[in-house]
This record gives structure tokens, C-alpha cells and sequence, in this order.
């Protein structure tokens, strides 16, 4: 519970007028960042350990004196995803994507990931190789001054039949495939 | 103009011309001419001390003239295509560029949008907008959401319970949108889903207008007290955001669905999936 009231007094220092439309100055702006990104590694904490029993069928076991468990699965969020930047999968070979459906009715989404090379391999959890695509990230987004990554493409792929409020992960690999890079259309 | 290519599915086709501006649209056999483009205003530099005479800035939207200013005329632009997803990849000038995508199974277009920093070397403050132009005959009418609810009519030039007298013709017809604006006519409808709160209009018949970005040098006075001219490492902040395009036959004709198509679309776009992504040394066989 404390951990949700970082977010419960962020979000409610968000309804700010000013916070709401931009107006605050950059001082208070780079408040508000901070706040909301201390809240969202606090609430973290529980969605991991909420995960993690979800996703291994443990049950908690809420004995005093008990040890915590060690966690099983990180699942970090990646806060720049919006610019194709994130630490788990630019740097790792295998990594679980788990996806929540946060809607009351299934989802089907196109799922982009930012990687670093176009050898890798999606496996859905009933162990079928989904079909991955792979599109250079625009020139505007790899100039960035404040943007050092070596991702070089958004990895898409098809996620479908996420149940409503339920989730579904995904295994991603990198292969020793060597693929062809994508190339544009060539000019008309 | 005539087209160069054209990105699309099954549902929704989208063509660019020539110089690289998208030109039309085409959904279910109904072709429609869309165009967008970037361009700016200039923020008025005003006299703090007259109430009806202060400069644009952090609370209010005042361009210097009604005038636009355009950012370019042509665009580079480059495509890219596979089974998933369609891509053009448009470079506008050195400071806006944009991916412009449809997914094979989405009715809809996607506008992902990269402006800044926006270059004040010549001491003026700029207010950026995406334009996209129809030939839908709007009439003045167009429809904006109140807080991802009830759409609300607007009209041009008009309030429903006092008379009018517009001083500003672009600020004076803005309007908050926070998921929606959308106009439509007899035949046609095309409505934009936004990603965030943003100032929206149509201020031509056809038009509609969504302001992205704001780099201002003069304070307006009402209470921050510093222009809205913010930096991050040495420089004027990037913005990056996406709108969707939908287009569709309007409910007066053919199909009653398409607004509730665009009700799932917003769903879909305004409460994605929650991506959590873990680092594993287990193989595929241990982590099933």
C-alpha cells in the first residue's frame, strides 16, 4: 500500500491545471518527471511481485520472519519506448516481453520493439514462432543529441488474443540467422 | 498533383505526391483528397500592460497574424514495407519529421511526429500545428470531444448562448481536444485521435488543425512569469507524439459504424497494452 500511495500523490499533484496543459514552469516540470517516475518504480515493486505469482502460479505466503522470496522475472517497464529506447531488450539475447491488456475486452496490437540487430526470434507461449518485421528507426529520432542507443530497428510483430485484464508473454531470441536488412523502396 | 506511392491495407490506402505530401485517401472504394502538412505561427509579441494586447505565451495562444508560414515544400521521404506493417518515412526539414504507418490489420493511419527544437535564431516564437486539408464541405462545423466523452458541434465563428464578436479568427476558434476532433459531410468523415491534450481547429472548411509544439520568447502575463522557452541539454525540447487518421462514410450515408469504430479505435490507442519487459537466462524449454 505505500508503495501505491507514491502514485496515489503523484496523480493527484497531476491534476494540477498547470500539469495538466503544460503551463508550470521548467522547474516544476522537471518536478512533476520525478515524481511520477519515482511512483512508477514504487508501484513496480507490485506489479513485478503481482506478476510473478500470476505468471509462475506461486501463491504468497505472508509468514512473519519469512524471507522474500527471490524474484523470479524483473519486468522493468521502459519508460522511452516513445523513442525506441530500452535497456532490456538493446542489451539482452533472450528477454520476456509480457503484455497486460489493461481493457475489459480481448486486444489484438502490433508490437514494436526497439533492437539493436534484425536476427531475433519471437516465440509465443505455446511455443510458435510468430512472424517479426523489421523497420529502421527514422533518421530525426537516431540524430537525437540526448538519444545514445544502438538500437537500430523497431522489431513489429502481432500480438493477438490478449484476454481482457489478463496478459499473455512472450519469448524473444536473437538468432544466428542473418536475415536481410531492410531496404526501401527504391526511388521513383 | 500526381501520386508518387501509396502506403495501405485492406481497409485504408494513403497516397503521396509528387513532393512527398500525403495527397489522398482511399477507403472502401470511397477516394477522398487529404493532404497534410506542418506549419507555424508566429506568437504575437505584445504590451503586457493592455489586457487585450499581450504576447503569446505558456497561457494563451496568440499568433501574431492569422497568416501560416510554411515549413517546406518538399519532403523526403522514404518507404518501407512488409507484411506487418507499411512505413513512410518523411523528413520535412532539419528540426520536423514523421513516420507516417498503417499496420496490415488496422483501419486506421498513424502520424508518429518529431518537431524541435524549434529554431527562434530570427527572435521569433513559433506555435507549430499539423494541418491535414479535405475536400469534405464541412460548412463551417466540426466536432471536438469533451474529455474523451460526448462529442461536442462546434461552428466557425459562433457560440451557441451569446453573439460573437471574434477578434482573433485562429485563437478565437480553438478548442481543447483531448482524444478527438473530427468533421465530416453528406458522404465522408474523417476524424483524428490524439495521443495527448492538444489545441485543435478547423478553421477552413475541410481543415483541421492540432497544435504539436510552442517555442515562445515573451512571458504573456498571466502569472508564470517566464516565456515559454524551455531547453534540455542546451536545447530547445523535441516533442514527439502520434495522431491517428480515420476515415469513413459519414453517419448520414452508408455505414452508422464508423463512429463507433472510431470509439474502439481510441480505446485501442488511449489505454495500449502495458509492455514489461525481463532479462532471462532460462532457454525457451525452461521458461515454458
Amino acid at each position: 500500500l505505500p508503495h501505491l500511495s507514491f502514485m496515489r500523490e503523484t496523480m493527484g499533484i497531476m491534476q494540477h491545471h498547470d500539469a495538466v496543459t503544460g503551463t508550470e514552469k521548467q522547474k516544476v516540470a522537471y518536478d512533476y518527471a520525478k515524481r511520477l517516475e519515482v511512483a512508477f518504480r514504487a508501484c513496480g515493486a507490485n506489479t513485478r511481485a503481482a506478476l510473478n505469482i500470476l505468471t509462475t502460479g506461486d501463491k504468497p505466503k505472508p509468514v512473519e520472519g519469512h524471507k522474500p522470496r527471490p524474484v523470479k522475472f524483473e519486468f522493468k517497464t521502459c519508460a522511452l519506448l516513445n523513442i525506441s529506447l530500452c535497456d532490456v531488450s538493446e542489451q539482452s539475447e533472450h528477454f520476456v516481453l509480457t503484455l497486460y491488456n489493461p481493457l475489459s475486452s480481448s486486444l489484438a496490437e502490433y508490437i514494436r520493439v526497439p533492437v539493436p540487430d534484425n536476427n531475433y526470434q519471437v516465440l509465443n507461449d505455446k511455443g510458435a514462432i510468430l512472424e517479426a518485421q523489421y523497420v529502421p528507426i527514422p533518421r530525426g529520432l537516431m540524430d537525437l543529441v540526448y538519444r545514445h542507443s544502438k538500437t537500430k530497428y523497431d522489431m513489429v510483430f502481432f500480438a493477438d488474443e490478449l484476454p481482457p485484464l489478463g496478459y499473455r508473454s512472450y519469448y524473444i531470441k536473437k538468432t544466428k540467422e542473418r536475415p536481410l536488412k531492410p531496404v526501401p523502396d527504391s526511388p521513383n | 498533383t500526381s501520386s508518387m506511392t501509396s502506403v495501405g491495407n485492406e481497409y485504408i490506402r494513403l497516397n503521396f505526391d509528387t513532393n512527398g505530401f500525403l495527397s489522398a485517401v482511399t477507403v472502401e472504394g470511397m477516394t477522398r483528397i487529404i493532404s497534410q502538412d506542418f506549419l507555424y505561427y508566429e506568437g504575437a509579441v505584445g504590451n503586457n500592460m493592455e489586457f487585450r494586447n499581450r504576447s503569446s505565451g505558456a497561457y494563451i495562444f496568440r499568433p501574431q497574424n492569422d497568416s501560416m508560414k510554411i515549413t517546406t515544400t518538399d519532403v523526403d521521404i522514404t518507404v518501407y514495407r512488409g507484411s506487418l506493417v507499411e512505413e513512410v518515412h518523411q523528413k520535412f526539414n532539419n528540426w520536423i519529421s514523421q513516420v507516417v504507418r498503417i499496420y496490415s490489420q488496422k483501419n486506421y493511419a498513424e502520424f508518429e511526429w518529431l518537431v524541435g527544437p524549434i529554431p527562434v535564431d530570427d527572435d521569433i516564437g513559433k506555435e507549430i500545428i499539423t494541418r491535414f486539408d479535405t475536400d469534405i464541405k464541412s460548412e463551417g462545423m466540426f466536432f471536438t470531444d469533451s474529455n474523451g466523452r460526448e462529442m461536442i458541434k462546434r461552428l466557425r465563428n459562433h457560440r451557441d448562448t451569446w453573439n460573437l464578436e471574434i477578434l482573433e479568427p485562429a485563437a478565437g476558434n480553438y478548442y481543447p481536444i483531448t482524444t478527438k476532433i473530427a468533421l465530416e459531410d453528406d458522404r465522408a468523415r474523417v476524424a483524428i485521435l490524439t495521443d495527448r491534450a492538444q489545441g485543435g481547429s478547423s478553421l477552413r472548411n475541410g481543415s483541421l488543425e492540432l497544435m504539436v509544439h510552442r517555442r515562445l520568447l515573451h512571458d504573456d502575463a498571466f502569472g508564470v512569469d517566464e516565456a515559454l522557452n524551455e531547453t534540455a541539454y542546451g536545447h530547445g525540447l523535441i516533442a514527439r507524439g502520434t495522431h491517428y487518421l480515420m476515415v469513413g462514410f459519414s453517419q448520414k450515408n452508408d455505414s452508422p459504424t464508423q463512429k463507433a469504430l472510431e470509439r474502439f479505435a481510441q480505446l485501442e490507442v488511449t489505454l495500449p497494452t502495458w509492455k514489461f519487459f525481463s532479462k532471462t537466462n532460462y532457454t525457451f524449454e525452461e521458461w515454458m
